[in-house]
């Protein structure tokens, strides 16, 4: 009965998971290895293909009416941050790097949404302490976020938009810093994740266990979080056993992973406030200032 | 709570354009 009991917590974080990330990890292998019957994504190589690629970044085409609902609420608050960018007379090339930070801000703080809502649907989470609900989100949505960029990437770039455009490493690379400092630690941790072949329904499992540690700073009352983990924990288990048999030591292996996305994060936050100091004319989107702010 | 007025929207399900 136990057993049976974790089959049916690893079904339930599956169907969370697939009801709320558009882009699964199965959908992002067929389109990266051209299996889709879908048009092959946009390839942005360069400033000039970035321009014309623009459009797409904006989001404009979303995946299901409450994501469409919920992501107009989120780029309305957003929408006056291009405004006033708009009005400044910035080299072209200096303000394409600016406007693409500016996008993926708003698919990131889209993306914090859609992280939310997976947590809220852990068995157990909404009973915890509303402020520890908090705490978990702050310090585990970007670790959350990162390990969601590994099925998007491959070692020669990343898909965005929803997958609809490819952005190739080497053009990342060459934008200006600190900009091109911002991916290539995710492309060395995403190569690496990716060996291990987890497909989504390990994936739902993993990043539950991820927003439940009980460890984050500040944590009123960690018991209850600890032994939420320590189920998703055995279920997560029982599944790789189940969905891997032939690789050994996957388990161990994923959770030191944990270890490896703190200092990926922290460099992360670094990063974003020296942007915050170099680049007078950025703004950040006020949910990740939220989450950024005294995180590390 | 206020440093975190956003978040604790999310998760009580009451963001609305507005508020953010």
């Amino acid at each position: 009965p136990e057993a049976a009991d974790l089959r049916a917590l690893s079904r339930h974080l599956y169907e969370a998971y697939l009801k709320y990330f558009p882009l699964t990890k199965a959908k992002a292998r067929a389109i990266l290895s051209g299996k889709t019957a879908d048009n092959a994504p946009f390839v942005i190589h360069d400033m000039k293909s970035l321009l014309e690629g623009e459009q797409f970044i904006n989001c404009k085409q979303i995946p299901t009416p409450e994501h469409q609902q919920q992501m107009s609420a989120l780029t309305v608050a957003h929408g006056g941050l291009s405004g006033a960018h708009q009005g400044l007379e910035c080299n072209i090339l200096d303000a394409v790097e600016l406007r693409f930070f500016h996008s993926c801000q708003s698919r990131s703080a889209e993306a914090v949404r859609e992280v939310t809502e997976f947590a809220k649907s852990i068995p157990g989470f909404i009973e915890l302490d509303l402020n520890d609900q908090v705490t978990l989100l702050k310090y585990g949505v970007i670790e959350v976020l990162i390990i969601m960029m590994a099925p998007l990437m491959n070692k020669d770039g990343t898909l965005i938009a929803y997958g609809q455009i490819f952005m190739t490493r080497e053009f990342l690379k060459s934008l200006r810093k600190p900009f091109c400092q911002m991916l290539e630690p995710k492309f060395e941790f995403s190569v690496k994740f990716n060996t291990l072949e987890l497909d989504d329904s390990d994936m739902a499992l993993f990043l539950a266990v991820v927003i439940l540690s009980g460890d984050r700073p500040g944590l009123l009352n960690v018991k209850p979080i600890e032994q939420l983990q320590e189920t998703v924990l055995h279920a997560l288990e029982l599944q790789l056993k189940l969905n891997h048999p032939d690789s050994l030591q996957l388990f161990a292996k994923l959770l030191q992973k944990m270890t490896d996305l703190r200092q990926i994060v922290t460099d992360h936050v670094h990063l974003i406030q020296l942007l915050k100091k170099s680049e007078m004319e950025m703004c950040l989107h006020p949910l990740l200032q939220e989450i950024i702010k005294d995180l590390y | 709570k206020e440093k975190h007025k956003i978040l604790h929207q999310l998760l009580q399900n009451s963001t609305s354009p507005v508020d953010l």
